[in-house]
């Protein structure tokens, strides 16, 4: 509830004319982003604590004859139960995120604010082009890489190690719901994308 | 036969000419003239003594004439293929490039831009504009979004409720577009998707603009009292956003409707899904299932 308060009135700050149409003075609006920075970044605790206590409560309300053949091999012995970090990613905007740029295994938890279902592309920024996405049912999702285009003024602007990105879909994001994906660096040696021949 | 490549899928294809700028996009079963390009306006810069003679600024969009700028003549092209999406990387200079990009079995085009830093060693100020210019005759009229519901009919030159006599041409054609900006005639409509609150308009037959970046170097006096010149790294900033374009026919008759490409397109990209990480070190993936 702290967290949370801290972004109420953070947002409430912002609703100042100046916070709204931008005529506020390169000092107060630095301050603003600061302000939503630290105010966002404190409520990544609920996000986490909430999508953690979702993933418990799922796993735990799967009852055992629902699951398949492959889980109930695994299900065996008292389920372990992870914390995860669930990071947020302020800059996903510019192609940059610690954790994939950083992991050799990390998972994307997809949450789907809208009432509806929804299939939608997905863009990580990666260091390089040998990873595999795997989603909850074991199936291996198709990917593409594409070059982060890296025009001369994002070399002196964007302090990241992504050269990538690596695109997937992700189906059926249920309403209200969320969906995890798996995925691990690889040994492999992907092609690297080309570019078609000039013309 | 000028269009020498095209990136797209069976809803819509987008076609480039030899000197890599977007020329045509074929959807709903027809082929409409459509290019895209980044000009600027350059600012006014007043003396700040009378109304009529403020600077272009944080408060006010004055731009110094009418006539636009272009920024470059043949932006310089990389294609990339693959299944699940096809990218035209385009590089217009070393200050403006963009990535136009058309996903698998998706109704729209994302014109990814980058912009920035805007250079002003000449001392003028400049306001950065993307215009996509059309064969769709609108008669003047285009529609802007309130606030990202009702879209309001705005017509170039006219105001509803009085004789309009515009001392500032382009400023006064100018409205806000929280979301959306979109013209049509009656077979074909043009729709311009925003990722943040943009200023728009339509400032000839057929054309949407949206300024997507301003660097200005004089105060408008309105109270603020700095000139809209923000820095990072000691330079201009460098902005990046996205436009996503949607092309089809104006028919109502049809299922789904443009507007309910749009609507669709409107709610997903603006309520996108959130992306959450997790380091999976020290969990195998038989376990995290």
């Amino acid at each position: 509830e702290p967290h949370l308060s801290f972004l109420r009135e953070a947002m409430g700050v912002m609703q100042h004319h100046d916070a709204v149409t931008g005529t506020e003075k390169q000092a107060v609006a630095a301050d603003y982003a600061r302000r939503l920075e630290v105010a966002i970044r404190a409520c990544a605790t609920n996000t986490k604590e909430i999508l953690n206590q979702l993933t418990i409560d799922t796993s735990r309300n799967t009852p055992e004859r629902e699951l398949g053949k492959r889980e109930r091999r695994w299900a065996t012995g008292p389920k372990k139960e992870y914390l995860f970090k669930f990071e947020t990613c302020t800059l996903l905007n510019i192609s940059s995120c610690a954790v994939p740029e950083q992991a050799d295994k990390f998972t994307l938890t997809l949450y789907n604010p809208l009432a509806q279902t929804v299939t939608d592309y997905v863009r990580v920024p990666v260091p390089n082009v040998n990873y595999i996405v795997k989603d909850f049912d074991d199936v291996t999702i198709e990917t593409q890489f594409l070059p982060v285009p890296a025009p001369v003024q994002d070399l002196n602007f964007r302090k990241s190690s992504a050269t990538y990105e690596l695109v997937f879909t992700a189906t059926e994001l249920p309403a209200l719901g969320y969906k995890s994906y798996y995925i691990t660096k690889t040994n492999g040696n992907n092609m690297k994308p080309v570019p078609d021949p000039p013309n | 036969q000028s269009s020498f490549t095209s990136i797209g899928n069976e809803f819509i294809r987008l076609n480039f000419d030899t000197n890599g700028f977007l020329v045509t996009v074929t959807s709903d079963g027809m082929t409409r003239i459509v290019n895209q390009e980044f000009v600027y306006y350059e600012a006014a810069t007043g003396n700040n003594r009378e109304f009529r003679n403020r600077s272009s600024g944080a408060y006010i969009f004055r731009p110094a004439r009418d006539q636009v700028r272009s920024i470059a003549l043949q932006p310089k092209l990389k294609i990339y293929r693959g299944d699940l999406v096809e990218e035209v990387h385009q590089s217009f200079n070393e200050w403006v490039s963009q990535v136009v990009r058309v996903y698998r079995q998706q109704r729209h085009a994302e014109f990814e831009w980058l912009v920035g830093p805007i250079p002003v060693d000449d001392g003028k100020g400049k306001e950065i504009v993307s215009r996509f210019n059309s064969d769709i005759s609108n008669a003047d009229i285009f529609y802007t979004d309130s606030n990202g519901r009702e879209m309001i009919k705005r017509k170039r030159d006219h105001r509803d409720t009085w004789k309009l006599k515009l001392l500032e041409h382009t400023a006064g054609n100018y409205y806000p577009i929280t979301t959306k900006i979109a013209l049509e005639d009656d077979t074909a409509r043009m729709a311009i998707l925003t990722d943040r609150a943009q200023g728009g308009s339509s400032m000839g037959a057929g054309s949407l603009e949206l300024m997507i970046h301003r660097r200005l170097l004089h105060d408008d006096a309105f109270g603020v009292n700095e000139a809209l010149n923000e820095t990072a790294y000691g330079e201009g900033l460098v902005a990046r956003g996205t436009h996503y374009l949607i092309v089809g026919s104006s028919k109502k008759n049809q299922s789904p409707t443009t507007q309910a490409i749009e609507r669709f397109t409107q709610l997903q990209k603006l309520l996108p899904a959130w992306s959450l990480f997790s380091n999976a070190e020290n969990i195998s993936y038989e376990d995290w299932r």
